[in-house]
C-alpha cells in the first residue's frame, strides 16, 4: 500500500468542547464534519496538562519522566535522551516535513529551533503576529488598550490587519499548495494558538455566544476533599490586566460570576475561531485533491478549566485538563471513496451556515493517551511503528512508551 | 471483549497548598509529583514526595491522594480517598504476587 501524506493538526489549551464530543453548547462544525468521516476516540489524555511537557511526551512517545521536562526549561535531546520525533521519523522515511505555528513549545524545550533540522525539512513557520500576543492590543472601556484576557478584537485594527492563527493558516494552505503536485509524500504540522489565552479573537465570533444563554461550570465551587496540592491556583489567568483590575483572592477567588460567564463565552468564540481555520484548512486540501490521499489528524496538547472545581487554565489532573479531542481521518479505511466530484471537506462558516449536525462514524471509548499518536500515525500511514520501549529507556532513541492503536480500525470495539 | 485499558497524567508541584508557582513549578522546585491512572470508571491519583536532583519519587512519602468514581461522580468533586484504607493496601502490595 502507498504511504499516505499527513497532515498533523493540533489546537492549544482544547478540551473536549466540540460538537463531535457531546458539547451542546460550542459551534465547531468544520471538525465535527472531519469527525463524521473519521475514527474518535472520545477518552484521550495528555501526560501532563502544561503546554511543552505535554508537546515534548507526545511527540517523543515518551513520558514526562522519561523526557524529564516538567517545565519549559529543557531540551529532551540535551536533557534527557537523543530521542526521535514522529516527524522526524517521517522525514527520515522520505518525507517532506514542515511544520507552521505552534506544534513543538517554542524556546528552550525545542531547542529555539522547533527542533529543526532533526524534525523538519524546512525551519519552521511562526506567525510574525504573535510577538503583539502578549502586549496590549485590547481595548477596554476607557478606550485604551490593554493586556487583557479578555480580547475580542476589530482584526482590520491589529498589527498588520491579521491574527496569529489567521497567517498560520495562509501560510499552511500555500505549503499544501507548493506540494499538490510533488510525488514526494508530505508531513504537515499546523499548530493553532487558540483558545490558548489571551483571547484575543476576532470580534464576530462572540456573536455566536450570547451572553445571557451562557450559564456557569456545573461544579464552580472548590470540592471540600479537594487536597489543597491538587488545586490549580490559575496564576497566569491572574496576571492578565482585566482581572487584576477585578481583586480575586489568592488562591481560592473566586471570579466574579459575570466575568466568568464572560470568560466561557470568550473561550467558547475562540474554539469557533479556530473551527473556522480548521475547515479552510481541510477545504484547500480537498481542492486540490489530496483529501483521498491524505490522513489527516486533529488533537490538542491538554484540555482548560472553565471554572469547574473553582479552577481555571490547565495545570491539574482533573478530567477538563487531561481529556483532549483525537481524531483520525484515513481516507479507504475510516471512509469509503468518494464519488468523482464529492467534496469531501467543504468549508462550513458558523457565522452565516445554519447549524449543521454531524454524525460519528466511529468512535472508540476505551482509554488512550497522546503517547499512542506516534506509533499509530506512523503505522496507518504506512511506516513502521516504533517498537515498545524497555522499562528504563533514556538509552533508546526509537521507541514508544504509548500503544499502536491501528488495531481499533479494524475491529469493533466490545467490553 | 477489549482489554480495559488506563491513562497515565501527571502534574508537578512546588509544595502542598497553593503559591504563586504551583501551576509551573521551575524542575529545582518541583517536591511533589502528583501521578493518576484514570480508567473509564474511576480516576486514582497519588500526591507523592519527589527529588528533583535524582528524579525519584518516594512512593512512602504520600502528601495526598484522590479517588473519584465517574459513574456517581462525573465532574470528580467528590474525592473518596482515605488514607486508611491506602495505607492498608501499600502493606498488601510488597506481598502479592
Amino acid at each position: 500500500r502507498g504511504r499516505r501524506n499527513v497532515l498533523f493538526i493540533m489546537a492549544d489549551d482544547l478540551r473536549t468542547s466540540l460538537g463531535c464530543y457531546g458539547d451542546s453548547v460550542v459551534k465547531s462544525p468544520n471538525i465535527d464534519q472531519l469527525a463524521s468521516k473519521s475514527q474518535v476516540f472520545l477518552n484521550t489524555y495528555a501526560q501532563q496538562a502544561v503546554c511543552a511537557p505535554s508537546r515534548t511526551s507526545m511527540l517523543t512517545s515518551r513520558r514526562p519522566d522519561t523526557t524529564r521536562l516538567y517545565d519549559f526549561n529543557s531540551y529532551w535531546r540535551t536533557h534527557s535522551g537523543n530521542y526521535t520525533t514522529l516527524p522526524q521519523h517521517f522525514k527520515s522515511n522520505g518525507y517532506f516535513t514542515m511544520s507552521v505555528g505552534k506544534v513543538f513549545h517554542p524556546g528552550i524545550a525545542s531547542n529555539h529551533s522547533d527542533d529543526y533540522p532533526y524534525s523538519w525539512s524546512i525551519p519552521a513557520y511562526h506567525p510574525a503576529s504573535f510577538r503583539f500576543e502578549k502586549q496590549k492590543m485590547c481595548k477596554g472601556e476607557d478606550g485604551k488598550l490593554h493586556a487583557n484576557l479578555l480580547c475580542a478584537v476589530n482584526v482590520t485594527e491589529q498589527p498588520g490587519g491579521t491574527l496569529p492563527d489567521l497567517e498560520s493558516t495562509d501560510e499552511a494552505v500555500r505549503l499544501l499548495k507548493s506540494r499538490a503536485n510533488n510525488d514526494v509524500p508530505f508531513f504537515l504540522a499546523v499548530g493553532f494558538h487558540k483558545p490558548h489565552i489571551p483571547f484575543r479573537i476576532p470580534q464576530e465570533y462572540l456573536s455566536l455566544y450570547p451572553i445571557d444563554q451562557m450559564t456557569l461550570a456545573p461544579d464552580p465551587n472548590v470540592p471540600t476533599l479537594l487536597p489543597p496540592v491538587a488545586y490549580n491556583p490559575w496564576t497566569d489567568v491572574r496576571r492578565r490586566d482585566d482581572v487584576q483590575k477585578l481583586n480575586i483572592s489568592f488562591p481560592y477567588g473566586p471570579i466574579p460570576k459575570d466575568f466568568q460567564l464572560r470568560i466561557r463565552q470568550h473561550y467558547y468564540a475562540a474554539v469557533s475561531y479556530m473551527d473556522a481555520q480548521v475547515g479552510r484548512l481541510l477545504s484547500t486540501l480537498d481542492e486540490l485533491g489530496l483529501a483521498e490521499s491524505t490522513m489527516v489528524v486533529f488533537t490538542s496538547d491538554h484540555g482548560w478549566s472553565l471554572g469547574e472545581h473553582g479552577e481555571w487554565a490547565k495545570y491539574s489532573n482533573f478530567d477538563v485538563s487531561t481529556r483532549v479531542p483525537l481524531i483520525f481521518y484515513i481516507p479507504g479505511v475510516t471512509t469509503r471513496h468518494h464519488r468523482l466530484g464529492e467534496s469531501t471537506f467543504p468549508f462550513i462558516d458558523a457565522l452565516t451556515q445554519s447549524e449543521l449536525i454531524f454524525k460519528n462514524d466511529k468512535v472508540i471509548r476505551n482509554m488512550v493517551e497522546l503517547v499512542d499518536v506516534f506509533p499509530t500515525v506512523s503505522y496507518m500511514a504506512g511506516l513502521r511503528a516504533p517498537k515498545p520501549c524497555p522499562d528504563i529507556s533514556f538509552q533508546e532513541e526509537l521507541c514508544t512508551e504509548g500503544d499502536n492503536l491501528a488495531y481499533t480500525f479494524r475491529h469493533r470495539e466490545r467490553g | 471483549v477489549d482489554e480495559e485499558d488506563i491513562a497515565f497524567s501527571q502534574y508537578p508541584r512546588p509544595a502542598e497548598t497553593p503559591q504563586e508557582n504551583s501551576d509551573l513549578p521551575d524542575l529545582n522546585d518541583i517536591r511533589i509529583m502528583g501521578y493518576s491512572l484514570r480508567s473509564w470508571d474511576y480516576r486514582y491519583t497519588l500526591w507523592l514526595g519527589f527529588n528533583p536532583k535524582t528524579f525519584q519519587v518516594n512512593v512512602s512519602d504520600v502528601h495526598a491522594g484522590e479517588l473519584y468514581m465517574l459513574a456517581t461522580d462525573p465532574g470528580q468533586d467528590k474525592n473518596l480517598f482515605s488514607d486508611s484504607e491506602h495505607s492498608v493496601m501499600m502493606r498488601k502490595l510488597p506481598s502479592l504476587p
